[in-house]
């Protein structure tokens, strides 16, 4: 069946959208038939994607509030195999609009109930934050992947997280589990990096992953370009980190 | 008067609670008397300030509810002259309290207005999100600091940035101006850092400040000892960087 994955952390900045575009890159290379829904009113997943503003003509926005269905705002990205449903600022309003709702948690869920058959994978990018959104994506998957800047502040709010991934399982879905958490940004150089490393390591034992997502600049550029560091560096040391990551996440699924 | 600052940015990870934090630090070295109100559910900024969790009984979710006053909820920190609103995960629950009532973007304006006499600066840290929190920052202030980090990401927020605030000033407080841009974990080995700096200030021009926050480890070990860098190393690129801003501040109000 479709294995489908929120990613999602509400600590900003530590990884949600570079990982799930990468992440989707990397499935889609290993012929799996990905889709990336961009929950995230920022709309980076969709930039990074190389989807302008012009062409998010039907958005995650419009599939929440029921205007249109989850294909009809799907789109294909440059990458074959990997498709879309791109996101803007209209999302914001999503979360006033749905709290009025008695089955707000649900929306996603019943959306993606109409999704085309024919898909493999389903990567859902999260905000920065434990709202409305983050609840509908972490009711509507099976799967949470939680990247992990290696910094204190991030560590900071993982007790948070993981209580409120308890309470969902137990008030709307009780088939979520984290599947992995990710450390990104890993900066050799700094004895920080390694020490949130084995604190993460010390916590959560296996469910860490053992690749690691070094800090790269070529990562940071690629977006600019509007592609994957899969595609704009397949060299660099952060796109060769994702595909070490698929593999692992394979060899684990396997081992299951 | 009172210099009322919010340091806003929905772009996550781009330094609003390392700003908030180390920017009152140098204000209070300065003999100011300096109040940072903790608008984000994370708690990051109680935290880099050295207050623990157990210490944070009363919290500006409290403040908000009306359970108790601004100046209840406040407590001294471990730097002289530098006073805390504390926050946790509770404050999650004020987005949804607040959106049925008819004044919620004035909550925390109108709490404000209790405050009591003597301080010289309020600063508050918002959350990474566009959402109620950070529209109560915005309603109760009339400066605004951007800190934007120097990758592709952080700068494609900006405009929606720039016009959630026209519309705040116009809706509901009319004196919200940006007060200026910071541009912050710049790198000075690769080119992404300088692309985007050049790009923000051909858009924003004397608006952005002229000092420029390094990236520097210092910085994100400081939080680990629950000291603002300019405590914990008062030598580093980072905290020095940050004496400079506060200095930069300082000679354009005067000028003002
Ligand atoms: N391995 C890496 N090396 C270098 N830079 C990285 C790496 N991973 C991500 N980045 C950069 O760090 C910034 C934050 O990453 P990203 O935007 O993916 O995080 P996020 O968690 O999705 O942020 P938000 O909380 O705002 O949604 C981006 O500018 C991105 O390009
Ligand atoms: N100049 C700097 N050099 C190195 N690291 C930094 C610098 N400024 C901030 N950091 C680190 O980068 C991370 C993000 O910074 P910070 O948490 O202040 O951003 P934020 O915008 O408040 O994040 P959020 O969106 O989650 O509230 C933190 O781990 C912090 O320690
Ligand atoms: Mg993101
Ligand atoms: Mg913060």
């Amino acid at each position: 069946g479709l294995h489908r994955v929120a990613i999602a952390n509400q600590k900003g900045g530590v990884g949600k959208t570079t990982t799930a575009i990468n992440l989707a890159t990397a499935l889609a290379a290993l012929k799996r038939k990905v889709l990336v829904v961009d929950l995230d009113p920022q709309g980076n997943a969709s930039t990074g994607l190389g989807v302008p503003a012009k062409q998010r003509v039907r958005t995650t926005y419009d599939v929440l509030m029921g205007a249109v269905t989850i294909d009809q705002a799907t789109i294909p990205t440059e990458v074959p195999g990997l498709f879309l449903v791109p996101s803007d600022i209209n999302l914001t309003g999503a979360e006033l609009e749905l709290i009025d709702k008695p089955d707000r948690a649900f929306c996603l869920r019943d959306r993606l109930a109409g999704l085309a058959e024919g898909y493999d994978e389903l990567l859902i990018d999260c905000p920065p934050s434990l709202g409305i959104l983050t609840l509908n994506a972490m009711v509507a998957v099976n799967a949470l992947l939680i990247p992990l800047q290696c910094e204190f502040f991030a560590l900071e709010g993982l007790c948070q997280l993981v209580s409120t991934v308890e309470r969902v399982r137990q008030n709307f879905n009780s088939s979520l589990e984290i599947e992995g958490l990710l450390l990104t940004m890993y900066d050799r150089r700094n004895n920080l990096s390694a020490e949130v490393a084995a604190d993460v390591r010390a916590h959560f034992g296996s469910k860490v992953y053992d690749t690691v997502i070094p800090r790269n600049v070529r990562v940071s550029e690629a977006p600019s370009h509007g592609k994957p560091v899969l595609l704009y560096d397949h060299r660099s040391s952060g796109a060769r980190a994702y595909m070490r990551l698929v593999t692992e996440i394979r060899r684990r699924d396997a081992a299951a």
